[in-house]
C-alpha cells in the first residue's frame, strides 16, 4: 500500500484498498490480493474481466448461502440473536413478514427480549401492522419463559413458524451469553419435532469486530446462518467474507432498509459483485 | 502486540548509524496492519503513517537503547494528541437561559440511550435538562425515551401525531416555558445517504439552533465511519461525538477516524446500557485499545 510501485502493481494496490475499505480487514484483503496475483500468473489472465471473474471465485470460494425454505412438515423455529442495535427486532418482523408471503406460513412472533425499554412495545407495534400474533410476558420476565408460553400457545392455536427477538447482547459480556445459552436450552428441550435455526444478524457497518461476534455466539450456541442487515448503508459488509471462512456459517438473508419487504434471502452473486463495483 | 513487534523490527537497529529502508518498510506495515485491523480508515492510516514514520528515521530512535519500545511511545503519543481536543467538555449556556442539544446518527447507534444518559448526567451536575422525543418514525421510540427518562429522573417531553420538527420547536417552547436550562432532542437513525432524512436533520438544527450536535457512533463500526462523519459534518455541523458501546471489545479505530476526518472531539463513550455508563472521554485509553 505504502511500499514502491510498479506498473501491474497499481492494479493490485488499488484492488487491496477497495477490499479494506469493504471492511474485509487488512490481513484478509492482502491475502486475496496475493492469491489473486497467483492465481493470474497461472492462469496467464491478461484482462481485467478476467481478473475480475478469478477473484469473485477466490472471493466467492468461501462464501456459502442457507436454506431458507422452510420445513413445511414440522414447526419451524428461528432465534434471532446479535449485539446491541444491529437490527435484530426490525427482522425479526421482517422475516415473519417474509414468510408469510413467500411461504404462506403461519408466523408467530416471539417477544423475548424481556429486557430493554419498551422492546416489547416495539414488536407488538410490528405484529399489530402486519397481523401477527405476537406472544410476550411483562418486562422483566424470563426470556426461557417467553419462548415457552409461545410454543404453547403455537401448540394450542396453530402457526407454522416462530420468530422469536432477543436482547441485544454483548458477546463479551459472559453472563449475557450464559443467558442466550440458557434460552437455547428451552428450545431445544421443548421444540420437540421441530426445525430450529440460531440466526445471528450483523450490522452491515460493523468493522472487524463482526468476526469477534460471529466467533463467540458460533461457540455459544452454534450458529446456523447469519442474517447482514443495513445493507442499504453503502456499507460493503466485507467481513462477511472473513467470518464464512473461519467459521464456515452460511449467509441466510440481507436486510435492505426499514420497511417490512426490505429482506431477501442471500445472493452470493449479487453481493460479490456489490463488494467490487 | 504491536510494542513487540516494533521491538524485532528494531532489534538490528540498535547501534547503527541508520534504519535501512527494509527496517522503514516493515514499520510501516506493522502500523499499517494493527490500525486497520482495528477499523481505522484505510486513509487515515496513510495520512497517520506518513506523519509518523519520519521520527523511525529520526535521531533519537536511532540512539535508543529500545528503539522499539521507543518507537511505539512516538506512535501512542501521536495518536493521543490526535484524538485529544481542548473543547473535550460540553460547551452549554448558563442556567439562566436554554441550551440544546441535538442528538443524531445512524440507525441503532445508541441516540435514545445516550441522550437518557446525558440527562441524568446533566442533572447530577445541577442542572434542569428536558429529553424531547422527537423520533416519531421508530415504533415505540417515545415509548422508549419515556421509559429511560422515567427511570433517570429527567422529565420528557412528548406530543402524538406531529412532524419531528414540530415536535422539536414545541419541546423547545415547552422548556423556555417551564424553565428547563438543557434541552435534548432524540431523532430517528438515518442513513448519512439518504437526503431526505439529512434534510430533515439539517432543519431540525436550524430550528432549534444547538450549541451541541453530537453524532452518536458505534464503536464497532468499520471503515465508513468516515463518510458517515464526513457527511454529517457538512449537511449538519457536528459539534462533538459520542462514541456508543465501547464496552463491547471493539478496537475502536472508528474514533481516530471520526476525529481526523471532522476534527470534532469525542466528547464522551457509552460503556453499557444503564444510564450512568456514559463517560468523559480519555484518548489515552482509546489510544492503547486501538494499538492493541
Ligand atoms: N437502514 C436500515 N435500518 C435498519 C435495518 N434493520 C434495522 N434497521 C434500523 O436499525 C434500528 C435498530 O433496529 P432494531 O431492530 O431495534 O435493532 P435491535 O438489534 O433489535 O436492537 P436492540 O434490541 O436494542 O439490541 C432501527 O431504527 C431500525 O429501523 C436495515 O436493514 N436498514
Ligand atoms: N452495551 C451497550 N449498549 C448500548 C450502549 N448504548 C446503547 N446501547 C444499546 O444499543 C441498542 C440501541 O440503542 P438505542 O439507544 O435504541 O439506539 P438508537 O440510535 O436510538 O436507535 P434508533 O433510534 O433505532 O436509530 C440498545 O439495545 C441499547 O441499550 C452502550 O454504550 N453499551
Ligand atoms: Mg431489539
Ligand atoms: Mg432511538
Amino acid at each position: 500500500l505504502f511500499g514502491k510501485k510498479t506498473e501491474g502493481d497499481t492494479f493490485f494496490e488499488e484492488l487491496e484498498d477497495i477490499l479494506i475499505e469493504g471492511d474485509l480487514g487488512a490481513l484478509s484483503a492482502m491475502e486475496i490480493t496475493d492469491a489473486l496475483r497467483e492465481a493470474v500468473r497461472a492462469a496467464r489472465v491478461k484482462d481485467r474481466e478476467g481478473t475480475l471473474a478469478l477473484l469473485k471465485d477466490l472471493l466467492g470460494e468461501h462464501l456459502s448461502t442457507m436454506d431458507t425454505v422452510p420445513d413445511s412438515e414440522r414447526l419451524n423455529f428461528f432465534l434471532i440473536l446479535g449485539v446491541n442495535g444491529v437490527g435484530k427486532t426490525t427482522t425479526a418482523a421482517k422475516l415473519a413478514a417474509y414468510y408469510r408471503k413467500h411461504h404462506a406460513m403461519e408466523a408467530v412472533l416471539s417477544a423475548a427480549d424481556t429486557f430493554r425499554a419498551a422492546a416489547i412495545d416495539q414488536l407488538l407495534l410490528h405484529g399489530t401492522r402486519l397481523g401477527i400474533r405476537v406472544i410476550h410476558q411483562q418486562p422483566g420476565s424470563d426470556p426461557g419463559a417467553v419462548i415457552f408460553d409461545t410454543l404453547e400457545s403455537v401448540k394450542a392455536k396453530g402457526g407454522d413458524i416462530i420468530i422469536a427477538d432477543t436482547a441485544g447482547r454483548m458477546h463479551n459480556r459472559s453472563d449475557l451469553v450464559r443467558e442466550l445459552q440458557k434460552i437455547d436450552k428451552v428450545v431445544r428441550s421443548r421444540l420437540g419435532e421441530g426445525l430450529y435455526k440460531k440466526l445471528l444478524v450483523i450490522d452491515a457497518t460493523t468493522g472487524q469486530n463482526g468476526i469477534r461476534q460471529a466467533e463467540i455466539f458460533h461457540e455459544a450456541i452454534g450458529v446456523d446462518g447469519i442474517i447482514l442487515a443495513k445493507y442499504d448503508s453503502d456499507a460493503k459488509g466485507g467481513i462477511l467474507f472473513s467470518i464464512s471462512r473461519t467459521l464456515h456459517i452460511p449467509l441466510a438473508f440481507i436486510g435492505t432498509g426499514e420497511s417490512y419487504d426490505d429482506l431477501k434471502p442471500f445472493e452470493k452473486e449479487a453481493f460479490l459483485s456489490s463488494l467490487l463495483s | 502486540r504491536i510494542t513487540e513487534k516494533f521491538t524485532d523490527i528494531f532489534r538490528q537497529v540498535s547501534g547503527k548509524a541508520v534504519i535501512s529502508e527494509k527496517n522503514i518498510e516493515d514499520t510501516v506495515n506493522e502500523i499499517k496492519v494493527a490500525l486497520l485491523e482495528a477499523d481505522v480508515n484505510v486513509r487515515v492510516v496513510r495520512r497517520f503513517v506518513n506523519h509518523t514514520i519520519e521520527e523511525a528515521r529520526g535521531e533519537k530512535v536511532l540512539k535508543a537503547v529500545n528503539p522499539g519500545q521507543l518507537f511505539t511511545k512516538i506512535v501512542y503519543d501521536r495518536m493521543v494528541s490526535l484524538l485529544g481536543d481542548e473543547r473535550q467538555d460540553l460547551d452549554l449556556k448558563g442556567p439562566d437561559t436554554v441550551s440544546c442539544i441535538l442528538m443524531m446518527g445512524l440507525q441503532g447507534s445508541g441516540k435514545t440511550t445516550s441522550a437518557a444518559k446525558l440527562g441524568v448526567r446533566l442533572k447530577k451536575e445541577g442542572r434542569k435538562p428536558l429529553l424531547v422525543a422527537a423520533d416519531l418514525v421508530r415504533p415505540a421510540a417515545v415509548e422508549q425515551l419515556a421509559i429511560l427518562g422515567s427511570q433517570g429522573g429527567v422529565d420528557v417531553y412528548r406530543e402524538e401525531g406531529s412532524s419531528a420538527l414540530t415536535v422539536a420547536k414545541n419541546g423547545y417552547k415547552h422548556a423556555k416555558k417551564q424553565l428547563y436550562d438543557t434541552v435534548i432532542f432524540d431523532t430517528t437513525g438515518r442513513l448519512h445517504i439518504d437526503e431526505e432524512m439529512m434534510a430533515e436533520i439539517a432543519a431540525m438544527a436550524k430550528a432549534v439552533d444547538p450549541v451541541e450536535a453530537l453524532l452518536v457512533a458505534d464503536a464497532m463500526t468499520g471503515q465508513h465511519a468516515v463518510d458517515i462523519a464526513k457527511e454529517f459534518d457538512e449537511r449538519v455541523g457536528i459539534t462533538g461525538v459520542i462514541l456508543s458501546k465501547f464496552d463491547s471489545d471493539a478496537r475502536g479505530g472508528a474514533a481516530l477516524s471520526l476525529k481526523s476526518i471532522t476534527g470534532k472531539p469525542i466528547k464522551f463513550i457509552g460503556t453499557g446500557e444503564k444510564l450512568d455508563q456514559l463517560e468523559v472521554f480519555y484518548p489515552e485509553r482509546i489510544a492503547s485499545r486501538i494499538l492493541g
